[in-house]
């Protein structure tokens, strides 16, 4: 089963 | 003072109606340039960027940087006062806690008000890279729409796959499983009926429905969607907004096996 990964792991917190 | 006077207002009723169930709350940050919005859901899988130009309102003041922290159940049951037709301005003082919405009928007979509360957001700002992505798709959005709530009987993903052929979507579950393929259209009669897909590369990537879904709420303000993908980055699913601006949606993918 995929796993749901996060948004955090693609963009910067700025 | 800011002042924003939309003599559509019925777009800014669809604009919460496709951002309020995957949002509580947002900030808009409202400049010279206009009025933006950037917010990620509790779970932080997706975000909403909007983008309405000021250009897009037949008035608009900001005379200097205004964030209004928006507690978006509370602005809908607003927004849901105001008639299709009725024109809608949002205004504040600057440094206010309150912002007010005022609604006109078309015939000026009507004018209502509605002051709402402001809160305090300690929302994080996400820096997105420029990307070029490796597939475009540009299909109407109903239906797009219409995809995603049918595979979502299938299971909790679709898998959405895109090569020069065209672009297939996928579930698979319980049931069975489900394809759908859309091929590029040759010739339409009408733009929005077009089905146009750029890719650079092939990509398929897996997504939630739920959030597809939640994204499909933006399907009133536009008849086009578009869809921007490359390999293991998050999906864009972008609606525009006639010519004031735009929605996009970004869905970081489900990955692994």
């Amino acid at each position: 089963m995929a796993k749901q990964s996060s948004l955090l792991n693609f963009f910067n917190r700025s | 003072m800011f002042e924003a006077r939309l003599v559509q207002g019925a777009l800014l009723k669809k604009v919460m109606e496709a951002i309020k169930e995957l949002l509580n709350e947002a900030s808009f940050d409202c400049a010279h340039s206009g009025i933006l919005l950037q917010a990620m859901d509790n779970s932080h899988v997706s975000l909403v960027s909007l983008n309405l130009r000021r250009e897009g309102f037949d008035k608009y003041r900001c005379d200097r940087n205004l964030v209004m922290g928006m507690n978006l159940s509370s602005m809908s049951k607003i927004l849901k006062c105001a008639s299709n037709d009725d024109i809608i301005t949002m205004k504040a003082q600057d440094n206010a806690d309150t912002v007010t919405f005022v609604f006109e009928s078309p015939k000026q007979e009507k004018i209502s008000d509605y002051e709402m509360k402001l809160t305090n957001l300690d929302q994080d700002h996400l820096g997105i890279p420029e990307t070029e992505y490796s597939c475009v798709i540009k299909l109407p959005s109903a239906e797009f729409a219409r995809i995603c709530r049918d595979l979502s009987q299938f299971g909790e993903s679709i898998v959405i796959s895109c090569t020069k052929e065209g672009v297939k979507f996928s579930a698979a579950g319980d049931i069975g499983t489900a394809n759908i393929k859309l091929a590029q259209t040759a010739t339409v009669d009408k733009e929005e009926d077009a089905v146009m897909v750029d890719m650079q590369e092939p990509v398929t990537l897996t997504f939630a429905c739920k959030y597809l879904n939640m994204f499909t709420k933006a399907t009133p303000l536009s008849p086009q969607v578009c869809l921007s993908m490359s390999p293991d980055v998050p999906l864009v699913v972008e609606y525009k907004i006639e010519d004031i601006g735009h929605i996009r949606y970004y869905l970081a993918p489900r990955i692994g096996d």
